[in-house]
């Protein structure tokens, strides 16, 4: 992770369901690549961490100084995809689910 | 209908699809898989993989139960009973299906009366008719009448030209059953006949699926719902933050003050003490101790002993009494 750019971006992160000790009913995936941000969102933002109107305000109004105690924006998921789940449920039959916003597609300054 | 392998599976199909064995690709009627499993296995993951691959939506929603059928033979007939109760409130049913694997048969054939024309004639049997028709009867009760429940559909099947699975539509059954709280449906294959159900291995067993779609999946924490199955404050049942009631608490709580006689390092005798003079005397050793071996006192409680050792330790430190060739040795030393 070192070699990670220090401006808010997606950094890989894969979840193997046994390491959250939910491979006892999930039949499918067993693992997936959800993905994490992180990284600055400091002012000047760049273009590429997307950031909304009153992101781009807050870091102003931050680095101008006058308020004391503005934290910089934060990067948080932008665009997320789904995933398909198959899993036993309590009756143990059989059940697919497609979860919404399960993996980050890009991150932005919030 | 759709081609299916005839798989003899266990009823821990389930399992199996825990165990990940990939599903065997189905070849067609005769494939029979080493590994069994069951047709509702493979057509979930079938759904999965459509949907894994493709983002196709399984049935315009965003949830397939499946329900497998638990056999009972009520009156000599086989009664398949289905489940319905882990559907959550927040799912809007789409459609759902019946899948039954059936195959042609026939009544038994009838014997034509046997006119012995030449010794050798063999008797003749009557062609067998045409195969017999079944029909499906569904009814639902809810969980605690013991009655065959509500009449909610029948009807007639098409005998299939060979052995295969079919699926019927009964979204109008299970939405009705639903709707009046009946979650426990029954199906019936009759045919009028002797039931030939009772032959009918479990992996041939009838299954419903229901195609709905979550209201609440787009909750922010909805994966929590269905797969979060433990919770940090779950293990005591208690309320977090609570303090573990102690009746609850499995453990087994230790008093602070010592009950019983404790071992501690304090000689015996080292309670008895000579009439306290005005002022303190230096004891010495010989005057405290007139013998090597003393008898064993009995104890006194630990406070009255532990306010004595006190007084005694003030008074002057104590000195381990040895026998001479112990001492002389230790001079020596």
């Amino acid at each position: 992770q070192w070699d990670e750019p220090r401006v808010c971006s997606r950094r890989y992160l894969k979840v193997d369901f046994a390491d959250i000790g939910w491979n006892e009913w999930i039949i499918s995936p067993k693992s997936f690549d959800a993905y994490y941000c992180a990284g600055a969102c400091e002012f000047p933002m760049p273009k590429i961490v997307r950031p909304s109107n009153h992101a781009t305000i807050q870091s102003i109004v931050r680095a101008v100084g006058i308020i004391p105690g503005i934290p910089e924006p934060c990067c948080v998921p932008d665009k997320m995809n789904s995933l398909g789940v198959l899993f036993l449920d309590e009756n143990r039959n059989v059940v697919l689910k497609v979860y919404p916003n399960m993996s980050v597609e890009t991150c932005a300054c919030r | 209908s759709h081609m299916a392998p005839a798989r003899s599976s266990s009823p821990e199909a389930s399992e199996n699809l825990l165990g990940h064995k990939d599903p065997p690709h189905s070849q067609g009627n005769t494939a029979s898989a080493p590994e069994a499993q069951d047709m509702l296995s493979v057509h979930m993951l079938r759904l999965y993989e459509k949907y894994s691959r493709r983002g196709a939506r399984p049935g315009g929603g965003n949830t397939v139960r499946s329900f497998r059928a638990r056999l009972e033979m009520i009156d000599q007939k086989a009664m398949y009973f289905f489940n319905l109760t882990s559907m959550q409130d927040s799912e809007m049913i789409l459609t759902a299906t019946f899948h039954f694997y059936s195959e042609p048969w026939w009544p038994r054939a009838r014997e034509a009366p046997c006119k012995q024309r030449a010794k050798n004639a063999s008797c003749r049997l009557l062609p067998p008719g045409l195969p017999t028709r079944q029909h499906l009867v569904f009814h639902s009760l809810s969980q605690n009448t013991a009655t065959h429940g509500l009449l909610r559909g029948a009807m007639a099947l098409t005998p299939p030209p060979k052995g295969l699975w079919q699926a019927k539509d009964i979204s109008p059954i299970v939405k009705a059953a639903r709707r009046d709280g009946e979650l426990l449906l029954s199906a019936q294959l009759e045919s009028g006949e002797k039931d030939p159900e009772v032959s009918r291995p479990n992996h041939q067993a009838p299954y419903i699926l229901i195609y709905a779609n979550d209201l609440a999946i787009s909750e922010p924490n909805s994966v929590a719902v269905t797969l979060q199955r433990y919770d940090p404050f779950q293990a005591g049942d208690t309320e977090p933050g609570a303090a573990p009631n102690s009746s609850v608490d499995p453990r087994v709580r230790r008093a602070t003050q010592a009950t019983g006689p404790l071992q501690d390092n304090e000689l015996p005798g080292l309670d008895e003490r000579p009439a306290h003079t005005s002022h303190t005397q230096h004891y010495h050793k010989h005057e405290l101790w007139p013998s090597p071996f003393r008898a064993l006192k009995p104890r006194v409680g630990r406070k009255d002993r532990r306010k004595k050792g006190q007084d005694v330790f003030l008074a002057s430190s104590q000195v381990l009494n040895f026998d001479e060739q112990t001492m002389q040795k230790a001079r020596r030393k």
